[in-house]
């Protein structure tokens, strides 16, 4: 799935992908 | 660190150097946060060790609308406890370097 971006308005970007799958194996 | 349900960790290799480091926030625990982030994903951003606050991450993190504002502390706390381990691990290589 092609990850999702937001900007921040003070220019912070915040890149959205899925959880790393090692970790939810974990719980 | 305590665990806060807020899980943040280096999305780059840490070359002890550059001032701004890529990392990863997810939500390990949901119920320990007050908001509904049940399959939400995990936020990847750079955050510069030398000039910025890990609250003003979380805030904005806050606006962009990954989480509640009721949350915003224990988001803060997280980036702050991961922050710390880099910075700590940074100064025991450097003090290591010069021949300690």
């Amino acid at each position: 799935s092609s990850a999702a971006q937001v900007v921040h308005s003070a220019g912070r970007r915040f890149i959205v992908s899925p959880v790393p799958e090692s970790r939810l194996r974990e719980q | 660190a305590e665990e806060t349900g807020v899980r943040v960790e280096l999305a780059e290799e840490d070359d002890g150097k550059k001032s701004s480091i890529a990392l990863r926030l997810w939500v390990e625990d949901p119920k320990k946060l007050k908001g509904n982030y049940k399959d939400s994903g995990a936020i990847e951003f750079t955050f510069d060790l030398d000039t910025e606050v890990p609250e003003t991450v979380a805030q904005e993190m806050v606006d962009s609308g990954f989480f509640l504002e009721i949350d915003v502390k224990i988001v803060g706390k997280s980036i702050r406890d991961r922050v710390s381990l880099i910075k700590w691990r940074r100064q025991r290589n450097a003090s290591g370097h010069n021949g300690k």
